[in-house]
C-alpha cells in the first residue's frame, strides 16, 4: 500500500483486505484540525465533528478477485458507493468495462460552484470534537452517520484558473501475471538474486585487484614509483578483499553494500531495491534520464512487492520540447518546475491471485517517452494474462486542443518530428485489445482500454 | 536516513514496522484507491491553510488514520512538494 501526501491533495491506495474507507473521515479531520482547511461540522451519532470540506474527491478501484474475504464497506461496489454517498454530495459512481468479466470502478464528485463561506477551525472547535483525545471516531463503526452530507467543491481563498495543469494519471492494473515473471516477487527468489549479485560484484572486485597486482607488478619492473588505475577501487577496497580473500569471506565494501543476513532478516527494503533494479522497474524511470528521481522499495516477506518513485519535473523548456504538444501554456511551465511526480507498483505473486499495478502521474511524453512506451515496458516486466490501463487527464485551460491531444495520443500515438513510428497504446505486442471506453466528464477525460493475452 | 536537502528526496525508513513484517496471510491483489483533493492546486492553498497545507501534517499523526485502514508505515520518502508513504499489507 502507498500514500501520497501533497500540500493540497492526499492520495491513498491500499491492498488486500484493508478497509480504506474507514479512514476518510478521520482524514477529513485531520486535514482540518491539524492543515487548518476550511471544513464544516457534521453531526455523528453522539457528538459534534468537524471534517474539511474535500474540493473533490475520486475513488476508484478494479473488481475484487475475493470480493466475500473483504472487509467493511469493501465487500460490494454498491457498498463501497452508499459509504461515499452517505459522506458526500453530488457524487456519481461509474463500472467501466465488462459486467461478466473484468471491469473497473469509479466514484467522483464534481467541484461545485458554491460560494458557502467556510469556517476555519479554531482551537475551540478542535476540543469539541474530540480529535486529540481520539474518543471521537470509532474503527468498529463502518459509517459515519452524519446529519448532513458533506459539499464538496467549497473552496476559501485564491481559486485556481482551473484544475491543476498537467494532472495526468495512468494506472495499468495486470491479472494472471507470467509464473516465471512472477517468480521475481518472491522473497526466496530476491534473496538468491541478491546473494548473485553479490558474488558478482566480488568477483568483479577480485578481477579488479588482480589486474591491479598484474598491472603493479608490470609497473614495478618498470619504476619504483607510484601508480593510479581507475576503475572499481573506487567502489571496493581492493586490498581489504584480497585480504579476506584467502579465508574465503568476501564482502565487497561499496556504497552498495547488502549484508545479506541482514536484508533476510530485518530488511526488506533492501530486498526491495535489488528485486526493482533485477525486474527492470528501476528502468521505467531511469537515472541517466531522472537523475534526482528516489525508489522507496520493499520486499514482504514470503512474497509480494511494493515501491514508491518520487520523479522530480524536468526543467519547463525540456517539458515541453518532449511532450511535442501543439499546447505550449506558460502555466504548465511554471507549474512543471515546481511539481514532483510519483509512481507507484504493488505486485501480489500468488498464482491464484496473481496481481500488479502501476500507477503513475508522470506526464507521457516527458523526456521524448509515450504512455504506450510506459505500458509497454512495465507489462512487460509482468507478462499479464489481461491488463487494464486507464488514463485519467484533466481538461484544464485550453480543453478543446488538450481534448484532442490526449485522445489522438490514445489512439495514434504522437509523431515524432523525425518520422520514426511511435508505440501506440492501439497495438501492445503479444496483447489483443478488448475495450476501449472513453468517459468525457465535466474537467477530465478517462480513456479505459483492456487486453488479453494473444 | 540520507542527507536531507529541499531539493533531493531523502528516505525515512520506520524500522520497528518493516524489521518483522510478516505478510504469510495477506491476499488479494486489486487495490482501492482514494484520492482526495482540498484546493484546486498547491498554490491555491486558502489563507487558513497552514503553509505545505497537508504536507504540514506530522507523519505520527497519520498514523492513526491508517490504524483505522489496517496499515503501518514502512518508510517515508520526503521531498519538496510531495511526501510519498510506503505501507505494510
Amino acid at each position: 500500500s502507498s500514500m501520497f501526501v501533497f500540500p493540497h491533495k492526499i492520495i491513498l491506495k491500499t491492498c488486500g483486505t484493508t478497509t480504506l474507507l474507514l479512514g476518510l473521515n478521520r482524514m477529513l479531520r485531520i486535514a482540518a484540525t491539524v492543515a487548518g482547511f476550511p471544513f464544516h461540522n457534521a453531526l455523528s451519532t453522539d457528538e459534534i465533528q468537524v471534517a474539511a470540506t474535500p474540493y473533490r474527491v475520486f475513488y476508484s478501484r478494479k473488481n475484487f478477485l475475493f470480493p466475500d474475504r473483504q472487509q467493511g464497506p469493501h465487500r460490494s461496489w454498491k457498498q463501497e458507493v452508499k459509504y461515499l454517498d452517505d459522506m458526500f454530495e453530488g457524487g456519481s459512481a461509474y463500472m467501466v468495462g465488462k459486467m461478466n468479466g473484468d471491469h473497473w470502478y469509479l466514484y467522483i464528485t464534481s467541484p461545485s460552484a458554491s460560494t458557502t463561506p467556510p469556517r476555519t477551525p479554531t482551537d475551540d472547535d478542535s476540543s469539541i470534537n474530540g480529535f486529540n483525545s481520539g474518543n471521537s471516531t470509532n474503527a468498529s463503526s463502518p459509517i459515519l452517520r452524519t446529519s448532513k452530507r458533506i459539499p464538496t467543491g467549497i473552496v476559501s481563498g485564491p481559486i485556481a484558473d482551473s484544475n491543476e495543469l498537467n494532472d495526468e494519471t495512468l494506472e495499468i492494473l495486470m491479472t494472471d501475471l507470467d509464473p516465471v515473471n512472477a517468480k521475481q516477487f518472491y522473497l526466496e527468489h530476491a534473496s538468491a538474486v541478491a546473494r548473485d549479485d553479490i558474488v558478482a560484484r566480488t568477483n568483479a572486485a577480485l578481477r579488479a585487484t588482480n589486474n591491479k597486482q598484474a598491472a603493479k607488478d608490470k609497473i614495478s619492473h618498470m619504476s619504483d614509483s607510484t601508480y593510479s588505475i581507475t576503475g572499481t577501487e573506487e567502489l571496493f577496497d581492493v586490498d581489504d578483499i584480497a585480504s579476506h580473500s584467502s579465508n574465503g569471506s568476501l564482502t565487497p565494501m561499496s556504497e552498495d553494500h547488502i549484508d545479506i543476513d541482514e536484508a533476510l532478516t530485518t530488511e526488506g527494503h533492501a530486498l526491495g531495491t535489488v528485486v526493482s533494479d533485477s525486474c527492470g522497474l528501476s528502468d521505467v524511470y531511469p537515472k541517466s534520464a531522472y537523475p534526482d528521481a528516489r525508489i522507496d522499495a520493499y520486499m514482504f516477506s514470503p512474497c509480494g512487492f511494493s515501491a514508491n518513485g518520487v520523479v522530480p519535473a524536468p526543467a519547463a523548456a525540456e517539458t515541453t520540447a518532449a511532450t511535442e504538444s501543439t499546447e505550449t501554456s506558460s502555466e504548465t511551465s511554471e507549474n512543471a518546475k515546481a511539481s514532483m511526480h510519483y509512481f507507484t507498483v504493488h505486485v501480489t505473486p500468488e498464482p491464484n491471485c496473481s496481481f500488479a499495478s502501476f500507477e503513475t502521474n508522470v506526464p507521457g511524453g516527458q523526456k521524448g517517452r509515450q504512455t504506450a512506451d510506459i505500458v509497454k515496458q512495465v507489462v512487460d516486466i509482468f507478462r499479464p494474462g489481461r491488463f487494464s490501463v486507464t488514463l485519467f487527464e484533466a481538461k484544464g485551460k485550453g480543453a478543446p486542443a488538450k481534448d484532442q491531444y490526449f485522445l489522438a495520443n490514445d489512439i495514434n500515438g504522437v509523431p515524432s518530428p523525425s518520422g520514426v513510428a511511435k508505440p501506440r497504446l492501439e497495438n501492445i505486442p503479444g496483447y489483443r485489445r478488448i475495450d476501449r471506453i472513453v468517459h468525457d466528464f465535466e474537467d477530465y477525460d478517462l480513456v479505459f482500454r483492456f487486453y488479453e493475452r494473444e | 536516513t540520507l542527507s536531507p536537502s529541499l531539493a533531493t528526496p531523502h528516505l525515512t525508513i520506520n524500522h520497528e514496522v518493516a524489521a518483522d513484517l510478516d505478510s504469510s496471510n495477506a491476499f488479494e491483489g486489486p487495490e482501492k484507491l482514494l484520492e482526495v483533493w482540498f484546493a484546486p492546486s498547491a498554490t491555491s492553498l486558502a489563507p487558513s491553510v497552514k503553509e505545505n497545507g497537508l504536507k504540514s501534517v506530522p507523519s505520527d499523526v497519520w498514523v492513526g488514520m491508517l490504524d483505522l485502514v489496517n496499515c503501518k508505515i514502512l518508510s517515508v520518502v520526503h521531498s519538496e512538494t510531495v511526501d510519498a508513504y510506503l505501507l505494510s499489507e
